[in-house]
């Protein structure tokens, strides 16, 4: 998916 | 990655641990709700839909994520196996009655109404995120119903808050440290959950205090 840096934690 | 958010990982770790530990040595799941444990499942598996499509070695911090998103979602799975069939007999049924069903219906259409952007993988990660602010609420009902916490079960608790805690520590510091904006909903949501532990740490921290074993009014 297009997370970009949006996504970078758990 | 930051000190707080590497602690709270480290905690959550912890946390999945002591819940396997008491299952274990005490061989029973008294006071452990399952539909806690089912709703970490559902909160796993939508929120890491991305370890379809992302290289696990793209980066450090991809691999760390990687190894981190399948040892969340294969304990929670094992944890839901030990209640539902090895010690079965031990579940507190009788007690373990929050309607989740609710929490599920709330979550979705939150989700579908607050988003990051009008995509599939966005709306289901906004579930996710949404779901895992309430997910502890069956968890602390079972607690107030039967009063007593074995301390085990106490610490388990304990780390699971401390780890979201810690989440809005590394919120802040990227906030002014990396100059990261616009995470509004995850911001939100941590902050709830961090807020529904609130009443426990008051008591876990007085139970602690007197060296007692945790007993909610």
């Amino acid at each position: 998916p297009s997370v970009g840096d949006n996504k970078d934690e758990l | 990655m930051n000190i707080f958010r590497l602690a709270a990982d480290v905690l959550h770790v912890v946390s999945i641990f002591l819940l396997l530990l008491k299952i274990k040595t005490s061989h029973s799941c008294a006071g452990i709700s399952l539909k806690t444990q089912f709703l970490y499942m559902i909160v796993f598996s939508t929120r890491y839909l991305d370890l379809f499509f992302t290289k696990p070695w793209h980066s450090a911090l991809t691999f760390y994520n990687t190894i981190m998103k399948i040892l969340f979602l294969s304990s929670s799975a094992y944890t839901i196996y030990l209640i539902r069939n090895r010690y079965k007999h031990t579940y507190d049924k009788v007690h373990d009655t929050f309607r989740i069903h609710y929490l599920i219906a709330g979550s979705a259409v939150l989700a579908l109404v607050f988003h990051i952007r009008l995509t599939p993988f966005e709306i289901i990660w906004a579930f996710s995120v949404f779901l895992e602010a309430v997910a502890i609420m069956p968890q602390l009902l079972l607690l107030q119903e039967t009063g007593q916490v074995e301390n085990i079960t106490s610490h388990y608790i304990f780390c699971l808050g401390s780890y979201r805690a810690l989440y809005i520590c590394n919120w802040i510091w990227r906030y002014f440290m990396e100059h990261r904006r616009n995470q509004w909903l995850a911001w939100a949501c941590g902050t709830v959950q961090t807020l529904l532990y609130a009443d426990f740490f008051y008591y876990y921290i007085l139970s602690q205090r007197q060296g007692k074993k945790l007993r909610l009014p």
